[in-house]
């Protein structure tokens, strides 16, 4: 494992940590998209099946439950928990995920690396994950108030993909027969997406003001 | 083995 991939993970995992943070001790889940997080908990769901069918390494079985055990709590959280639910912005998450799943499911059966149920469910995750940000970002145009947390939720989980990018190039010029088309172009697109909010993010930062996002 | 069919990453 090279450090891109490391320092990827590991932003990653401080992204759900951020948001565990603020939904746990805070109590409030203001500003967060239940749509993406329901399609983050889809992703993982669909991705980690080889949990049951192939062994890589034990940080990598730790890793995935992790990211599935958050993924499906911080949906309960969302949807079941007496504080936290009222804090839900229900009116203005109103991204329908079936226009996101469908077109998914319909590409990955097309193309995949291989025309199994495993494979087809692993590319539909890929190209589910490359577009489960995208009720979040319409949320986070909507809310006035953006707090830190979230914008820093959100920030690290682009920082995550954009060092995933970084371990492809890293991995392809030093090991060989090291391909991954359909990762790659699924992680290219899901980074693309975040850079608006990167913009926005960076004035924010240097101007000292509060993070806001043009309508 | 195909390297492309070991998925290492998460």
């Amino acid at each position: 494992m090279n450090i891109f991939r490391l320092a990827g993970d590991m932003t990653h995992l401080a992204s759900v940590l951020v948001l565990l943070l603020k939904i746990h001790t805070i109590k409030s889940c203001a500003g967060i998209s239940l749509k993406t997080q329901e399609l983050y908990a889809i992703t993982f769901a669909t991705r980690y099946l080889d949990l049951f069918t192939d062994y890589i390494s034990f940080y990598n079985t730790v890793m995935k439950i992790i990211f599935l055990g958050s993924s499906f709590s911080i949906v309960w959280y969302m949807r079941r928990h007496k504080v936290v639910r009222r804090s839900y912005d229900r009116d203005q998450d109103t991204f329908r995920h079936f226009f996101l799943i469908l077109p998914c499911l319909l590409l990955a059966t097309f193309i995949n690396e291989k025309l199994t149920a495993k494979e087809v469910l692993w590319a539909f995750s890929l190209y589910l994950e490359a577009v489960a940000i995208l009720p979040q970002l319409v949320l986070l145009q909507r809310t006035r108030n953006i707090d830190n947390l979230t914008g820093q939720y959100v920030f690290l989980l682009g920082a995550y993909r954009a060092l995933y990018i970084l371990n492809w190039i890293y991995r392809y010029f030093t090991e060989a027969r090291y391909v991954h088309w359909i990762t790659w172009i699924c992680g290219v697109v899901q980074t693309l997406l975040y850079a608006d909010f990167f913009y926005y993010y960076f004035q924010s930062w240097k101007k000292n003001v509060k993070l806001e996002l043009p309508a | 083995a195909n390297s492309a069919s070991i998925k290492d990453e998460l």
